[in-house]
């Protein structure tokens, strides 16, 4: 595993962080550098080229309070047009109350079933996210997709599947490679770890056309006591995000 | 597309977490542009774990949810900057942001505040559509005053051309809304710098006293990024 995990980091350097200055010190580990967090990038196959790492996860040991932002689109006669399937559970999702709407009315497979999600359940404990396939305008089947992964992860990590978040990139109208994906998943939670190499191999894992992967964490005092903050994030081309 | 996962193992309540959330990503990844062209795949997921053993954070008014809340937001800049940084084809970065002596930067770092508007949301709406608009002339090395302005003013926010101030780095380009002389060989060597270094391009803009702070960051648009996106089919 460990050796993997240095291929890992071969692929791409990391970007230069330019954090604001504040109480705060920056320090190494990105998304696992808070406690209880662990996280792992590996490649499955999923890529149109290369042998670059192509599917992330980040778990947590307990039930994390989630708050997702992504795009919402109110127009239900769109949906029930196009996704059937979910119409119902979108008109439950109305009362997501973190949520707001963008001008971006298409909504990928994936963000349809986060939204499900955690409409029913404000904790999560995976995040899965593959890099290849946006898996978006990919219709009834699109969305099937996901409810399998989820599923397929959940089982592996002895999780609900409402537990388990799901995020993908890649090129718009394809769905993903879902038998690939599947058969690697016990590599990937096998791989998982609370360490900074896990963090950096997810950071680049979760890449599509970026030139440097993005990971940060910073520790500061928040009433008296030190906690974490930690991230990591993808995005090249197509950023012009109206998130709510 | 951009997508981020931040955690945190502060104690905070659901309610309190989802609104800073909302807050810190209106603050950063909302406020950064490359192409003008919105993914149906932007998604932030924010994990709180809860187990750093600091006390409940249930208010957001709170001294404490204050500094999570500065925490956050440092983290998603963070990030958010490196996005823009890495932009398909980019040669710098361009961060747009106001300042309380009713100065706006467009540089690496730069700072946008709507100066005489209601607030942040003005200022940062401001800040956005300087960074967003092809701003080609900043990847041409052209110290385009003009340009910038029409940005700002297409933003759909009020202020009086009178009151424009616009300077490259240190060198003004326009005061109360009229052109200034300027030394234009310096002005381009600015900008073709910060292109070799892949570096700062800082531009500051006042448009008035207002209090509102905003920010945003893009990056210039070069021939790479239309290659580049030739070749991504699907």
């Amino acid at each position: 595993v460990s050796s993997s995990m240095n291929e890992t980091s071969n692929y791409i350097p990391a970007a230069p962080i330019l954090l604001p200055e504040g109480p705060w010190k920056q320090i190494s580990g990105g998304v696992t550098a808070a406690k209880g967090f662990k996280a792992a990038g590996t490649y499955g196959g999923l890529r149109a080229k290369g042998e670059k790492p192509d599917l992330a996860l980040v778990t947590c040991d307990v039930d994390a309070i989630a708050a997702v932002l992504h795009f919402c689109f109110d127009s239900s006669i769109l949906i029930s047009s196009w996704f059937p399937a979910v119409r119902a559970d979108l008109c439950a999702f109305e009362n997501f109350p973190a949520c707001a709407f963008t001008t971006n009315v298409v909504a990928a497979a994936p963000v349809l079933y986060c939204k499900h999600v955690l409409g029913i359940s404000e904790t999560a404990r995976a995040v899965l996210i593959n890099a290849g396939q946006a898996n978006a305008a990919t219709g009834d089947a699109g969305y099937q997709d996901v409810i399998e992964c989820a599923k397929a992860l959940a089982q592996l990590l002895q999780m609900r599947s409402e537990e388990v978040l799901i995020e993908s990139t890649g090129v718009i109208g394809q769905r993903i490679k879902k038998e690939a994906l599947l058969n690697t998943l016990p590599r990937l939670v096998g791989s998982l770890s609370s360490t900074i190499e896990g963090a950096d191999s997810a950071a680049i894992a979760i890449t599509t056309t970026d030139l440097v992967s993005k990971s940060v964490a910073i520790e500061s005092e928040v009433g008296g006591t030190h906690i974490r903050v930690g991230g990591m994030a993808k995005g090249s081309g197509m950023i012009h995000p109206n998130m709510a | 597309t951009l997508l981020g996962v931040v955690t945190t193992d502060a104690l905070v309540a659901t309610d309190v977490w989802r609104k800073m959330v909302q807050v810190a990503v209106n603050r950063s990844f909302n406020q950064i542009t490359v192409d003008g062209d919105t993914s149906t795949n932007d998604t932030v997921i924010a994990l709180a774990s809860g187990i750093s053993g600091s006390t409940m954070i249930s208010s957001c008014d709170s001294y404490e949810a204050k500094q999570l809340q500065a925490c956050l937001d440092a983290v998603m800049q963070g990030l958010a900057k490196s996005i823009a940084w890495d932009g398909e084809g980019a040669t710098c970065l361009i961060e747009v942001l106001y300042n309380d002596d009713s100065i706006l930067k467009l540089y690496f770092q730069f700072i946008v505040k709507v100066i005489g508007a209601d607030g942040e949301a003005e200022a940062a709406k401001i800040a956005r559509s300087v960074a967003s608009s092809s701003l080609a002339a900043i990847y041409g090395r052209d110290p385009n005053w003009g340009r910038i302005a029409c940005a700002a003013g297409y933003a759909a926010i009020p202020f009086h051309p009178n009151e424009l101030c616009i300077s490259l780095g240190d060198i003004l380009l326009m005061d109360g809304g009229q052109p200034l002389p300027f030394d234009r060989a310096a002005a381009s060597a600015y900008l073709r710098k910060a292109g070799e270094t892949h570096g700062t391009v800082e531009i500051h803009i006042s448009v008035g006293k207002g209090p509102g702070i905003g920010q945003a960051w893009g990056c210039d648009l070069s021939y790479d990024y239309v290659k580049i996106n030739a070749e991504y089919t699907t």
